[in-house]
């Protein structure tokens, strides 16, 4: 499974 | 390949603010393997647009693939994209379908 690191990822602009 | 996009529409966002005005999550080797767009916020360029709707996935950045780019490197092109004084707008490829193609 993907790393936890990258699960919650969320980027604004 | 657009015969497996049935559904995909282009959005073009005119930069008619400062600042963007969309949150995305997702990207390669997640859950989400293509960016989808989790807020849209009032008063955004994005906003002002009117055509991009929570929930939709985005294909293509100015005609740049997304398919395989982590969240950062998804995140870096779209950023760019919107800084570049090259063009006054960002073209979006999207989808409404959350299918990893």
């Amino acid at each position: 499974s993907p790393p936890k690191e990258y699960e919650d990822e969320v980027t604004f602009f | 390949p657009g015969l497996l996009e049935p559904t995909s529409t282009l959005v073009r966002v005119a930069k008619s603010a400062s600042t963007l005005g969309i949150a995305i999550e997702g990207g390669a080797n997640t859950r989400q393997p293509l960016p989808r767009i989790v807020t849209i916020q009032r008063g955004g360029s994005a906003h002002n647009c009117g055509q991009l709707k929570v929930g939709q996935i985005i294909l293509e950045v100015n005609g740049v693939s997304l398919r395989g780019r982590e969240h950062r490197d998804a995140a870096r092109l779209i950023a760019e994209a919107f800084k570049t004084k090259e063009r006054d707008h960002v073209d979006f490829l999207v989808t409404d379908f959350n299918v990893a193609l």
